[in-house]
């Protein structure tokens, strides 16, 4: 594995802990996208279905189990813990709009014509857009608390260093991915945006507003 | 180069 690949994975890992973390420290979800945590859930389960057959090493079975576990767990805050907090009407991204899309592209290219590679490829697509409802609804409310921003700043940097793992892997593995490599870098694109404003207000000391 | 159905990541 290389440093990209781990340093994504880390940031990943990372975002998590921060979303998990400033849910429970501040008992509420606001400001927290259900619909893209909801997204994410499905996500996960759809890729990782491979749990069951395959096995690659336990650094990546322990990662998978870890995925889906702290997604599940994370839904379960936000709509149930702590749905006090929820203004649905903040939270209101047409995600059929995001599925429908996601599975027609799995549908149409995959690597195999079978249930588990439309799976996996459906995953893919629909990771690459899941953000959309979460920077949606800060773009509506118009500010962010702090955690919120880091936390999606770490989901963004995560898929962004994969685009050096993969160039790495082409050369020194011979190895291209060129469906996660293209949903790869639209998801990096759809962050690109954030992380020019996250870096504006971070450097700057000042709270996190969209224009 | 090699097309990556193994799908080892993440």
């Amino acid at each position: 594995m290389n440093i990209f690949r781990m340093a994504g994975d880390v940031a990943h890992i990372v975002s998590i802990i921060i979303l998990l973390h400033s849910i429970e420290t501040t008992q509420s979800v606001n400001g927290l996208s259900l619909k893209t945590q909801v997204l994410y859930t499905i996500v996960f389960i759809s890729r990782y279905l491979d749990l069951f057959y395959r096995y690659i090493s336990l650094y990546n079975s322990f990662m998978k189990v870890f995925y889906i576990s702290s997604s599940i767990y994370t839904v379960y805050l936000i709509a149930n813990k702590y749905n006090k907090s929820i203004k649905e009407h903040v939270d209101n991204f047409e995600v059929k709009y995001l599925l429908g899309p996601s599975f027609i592209l799995g549908f149409l290219f995959n690597y195999g014509f079978t249930l588990p590679e439309i799976l996996w490829s459906f995953s893919l697509w629909l990771e690459a857009v899941a953000i959309l409802p979460q920077l949606f609804m800060l773009q509506k409310t118009g500010e962010a608390e702090v955690l919120t921003t880091h936390y999606i700043f770490a989901l963004g940097l995560y898929r962004a260093l994969y685009i050096p793992n993969w160039f790495y892997r082409y050369f020194a593995e011979d190895k291209f991915d060129k469906l996660a490599v293209l949903t790869g870098i639209i998801q990096t694109v759809i962050y690109s945006d954030f992380f020019y404003i996250y870096y504006k207000s971070a450097f700057k000391g000042k709270k996190f507003k969209l224009p | 180069a090699r097309q990556a159905t193994e799908h080892d990541e993440l």
